[in-house]
Parts: C-alpha cells; sequence; structure tokens
C-alpha cells in the first residue's frame, strides 16, 4: 500500500542543511500495523508527514497504493490526503474556534456527510475516548490529555484507509492511553493500515512490525509482511 | 515554603462550571521533591498553574513563603513569578520568533543579566539537555522533543527556588527523558523545590512525596515533611 525509494527530506537553517530523511526505503502492505520509535529529532514526524502527504519529499519517490504522489497536483493531493488518511498530530491542530464536537464533525463536513450523521458518528467517537462531558468545550478549555484525545476523535471519524498517529498517547495516563490504543487496533483488526509513532515501548511491544528510526535513516526494521 | 488551603478553582462554560480544583489544602516545604499524578482531565495543569501564579483561585489560600498570593497585585505577583518561579509548559509556549537560544536567555534578558553571561548559561543549559546543534532554530524548525527541551532550559536557567514542571518528559525518549529527569533531580539536590506532574510512573516514582489528584482533588498524598 505504501512504498517509499531512496527518500529525503532536507530543512534549510540559514547556510546549514538538516537531513532530516536520509535514503528510507520502506514498504508497508494494507492492513499492516506498524511502530515506529526512535530519538527526539530522529525523523520520525518528518517521515509521518511525508506519509500523510502533508509534507514533501526533497528526493526520492512515495507510492500510495501504486501511484507515485509526487506526480499528483495540489489538489489530487488533497483529495486523496481527506479521503484515505487520517493524521494524529503530535500536537493536535484542532481549530481553536470550534467545540471538541465541531472539530471532530470538520472531516466529515469537508465529505459531504449529512448533519445527523455527522453528530452521530462524533458523539459516539468521543464516548468512546470518554469526552461526552466535553463535546462543547473549545480546545482552550479543555486539558492537554483531552485535546489530545479530540485529535484522535478526528482522525478515526472517518474510518481512513491509513490512520498516522505522532506520539497519540503522549499527554494520557495509562488508563486513557490504553483505551487509544486498544482503538487504534479495532481500527485496524477492521482493515485500516495503521502506523503509530511512539516513545512508550509498552505500545511499540503491541505492533506487528517495529521500524526504529535514528538520524534520518532505518535502523532497525523488523520485517514487513513484503519482506 | 507553599500552602494551599481549601483552594478552589471552577472555569465557567456556558451554563456549566468545571470544578477544576475543589478543597485543595497541601503543604510543600522548601527542597521538597514532589510528583503529582492523576487521570487525563483530573486538575493537575490547573494546579500548577495556580502554584505558578499563572492563574488565580476562585476561593482559599494561596500562600507563597508565609505571604499571602491572593493580596499581591499584579505587578507584586509577576515580580514573584519572573525571580522564583521556573515553569515548563505542558505546551511550551516558545516564542515563535526567537531561536532555541533567545528563548532560553528570555529569563535572563528579564533580569537584567548582561549578554555576555547570558549567552554562556543558555548555552550551558542546552548543551545538558543535547541541544547544542540546535540553539539558532526556531521552535517551528525543532522536532517536539527538542522544543520540550528548549521550554525545559528556559525554565531552570535562572536557578529559581520554586521549579514546575508539567509532563517535562511526555514528548521525549527513554534517554532524553532520562536526562532531563536527572537535571531537574540535580537542581533539587541543590535546594530547588520540585513539582513535577508527569503521566509517567517511573518518573512519579523518585520522586520524594507523590500527590494524586482526581476529579480535582487530592485523592492520596505520600506525605510532606510538615505532615
Ligand atoms: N522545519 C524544519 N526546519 C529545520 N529543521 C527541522 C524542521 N523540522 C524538523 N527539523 C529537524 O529535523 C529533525 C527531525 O525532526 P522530527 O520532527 O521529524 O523529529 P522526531 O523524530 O519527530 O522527534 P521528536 O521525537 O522529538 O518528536 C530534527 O533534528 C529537527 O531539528
Ligand atoms: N479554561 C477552561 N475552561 C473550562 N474548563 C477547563 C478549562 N481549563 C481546564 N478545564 C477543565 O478542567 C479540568 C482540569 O483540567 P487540567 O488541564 O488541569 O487537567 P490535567 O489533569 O492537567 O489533564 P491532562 O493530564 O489531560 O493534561 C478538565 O476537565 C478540563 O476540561
Ligand atoms: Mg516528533
Ligand atoms: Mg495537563
Amino acid at each position: 500500500m505504501i512504498e517509499l525509494r531512496n527518500l529525503r527530506r532536507d530543512f534549510q537553517v540559514g547556510d546549514q542543511t538538516v537531513h532530516a530523511l536520509a535514503d528510507i526505503n520502506l514498504r508497508v502492505a494494507a492492513g499492516e500495523y506498524l511502530a515506529v520509535t526512535g530519538p527526539s529529532g530522529s525523523g520520525k514526524s518528518t517521515l509521518l508527514n511525508v506519509l500523510g502527504l502533508l509534507d514533501h519529499p526533497s528526493g526520492g519517490h512515495y507510492l500510495f497504493e501504486g501511484r507515485d504522489t509526487t506526480t499528483l497536483d495540489d489538489q489530487a493531493q488533497a483529495e486523496l490526503r481527506n479521503r484515505r488518511i487520517g493524521f494524529v498530530f503530535q500536537f493536535f491542530h484542532l481549530v481553536p474556534r470550534l467545540t471538541a464536537r465541531q472539530n471532530v464533525e470538520l472531516p466529515m463536513i469537508l465529505a459531504g456527510i449529512e448533519p445527523r450523521e455527522r453528530a452521530r458518528r462524533a458523539s459516539h467517537t468521543l464516548a468512546r475516548l470518554g469526552m461526552s462531558d466535553r463535546v462543547h468545550h473549545r480546545p482552550d478549555q479543555l486539558s492537554g490529555g483531552q485535546r489530545q484525545r479530540v485529535a484522535i476523535a478526528r482522525a478515526v471519524v472517518m474510518q481512513p484507509a491509513l490512520l498516522l498517529a505522532d506520539e497519540p498517547t503522549g499527554n494520557l495516563d495509562q488508563a486513557s492511553g490504553a483505551d487509544v490504543i486498544r482503538i487504534l487496533e479495532d481500527l485496524n483488526q477492521q482493515g485500516i493500515t495503521l502506523v503509530v509513532v511512539t516513545h512508550d515501548q509498552s505500545i511499540a511491544s503491541r505492533a506487528h512490525r517495529r521500524v526504529h528510526i535514528v538520524d534520518g535513516r532505518i535502523d532497525q526494521d523488523s520485517g514487513g509482511n513484503e519482506g
């Protein structure tokens, strides 16, 4: 489903070039459950941003379901992103003026889903994340972990083909974190491809496959279904 | 050093009142090392914001070194905050337009420390946090864990009497997190009062005392030096 070939991502800071990703080769089959680990600053979020079509490679190729994403125009990329990919950001990126529920409804509004169905799905997903009593709070009226759960709800509510989660339990206690992982794993059981960046070894050990990144390169890969 | 008496903090959301903190009674002696734990949404950040003079109680009293902070005017509170209290925010609150090093120098600029001494201290603290090669990056050019380390550097560089840290390792891998805890504990060894909010049990277990918060109340307190 995903193929990264010789993928490179550089950033320019003054006259310094940061090689955030260097020669990444990775294949992920549809339905896989992959954990991405590595030290702070190693390139995990950058990798996820490329996978989520939120960032472009500086070199190499990203094939999504066989199509070279570098050949798609902005419109086509946006469409692919909105319909096929769900993203839980490391720092959530919720819309400040919208309530928790409105934030979760947003992708459904963009997909043209009608109001009653949107409300039903948003309530259901927020309830599963223990957020029913905070649906009308805006992000600045929520705790850190509550914002994180709204971000997760927004990412999963469309049941995307590919779900990318960047440190989804970073601000959660043990119990809330376990609920989140259960929800993500349920979606994977239903066939959704799941890529989770995490610093939590207990979460990484639950994944079917582990990829460890160091200084922008894959240092270890416990092995994909495609080998 | 710190005394909270019948402390209450309410938030209003529409016609709903959220009792974020309810009847908190807590004494912390100078030099103590306290971990604050509890479920997501239980009131930990709210407690820390009150302790850091970033928020006012709705009821009850906060005595800092014997002085009732509720009787201090804004100017006096700001002065106390800048000189005596260091704060690591759950979401960092770095100044977007300043580099990592400039962000760390900011409290020293406010305290009138001269440029060469500021530069020396900033470099030293950032080096201890493994950030020497990122000193000229702005926050948007840093990874999540790198931003967190800059926030920590800024909080500790003034060697405040009271250091409040809200989930300081939430975005860090095991090794970076251990470095951070070592730095905080070194400061505590030097006499700084340390209050750390954390979801990480391995960190909470290192503290000399643990306070567990549930629904805005202290559910367990493993005991202060003052009883
Ligand atoms: N916009 C940018 N400009 C310059 N450098 C950047 C930029 N974004 C990231 N970097 C650098 O690229 C490297 C990889 O960053 P990335 O955010 O992918 O790390 P990460 O593995 O997610 O780290 P963390 O675990 O701390 O979140 C880091 O060293 C970072 O400083
Ligand atoms: N400005 C606000 N307006 C309304 N409610 C608020 C506001 N800030 C916090 N709350 C509510 O107060 C409660 C305590 O919030 P707080 O941020 O202190 O929790 P926390 O223990 O730090 O949680 P986490 O572990 O998720 O960071 C939460 O239920 C939250 O929804
Ligand atoms: Mg990251
Ligand atoms: Mg909090």
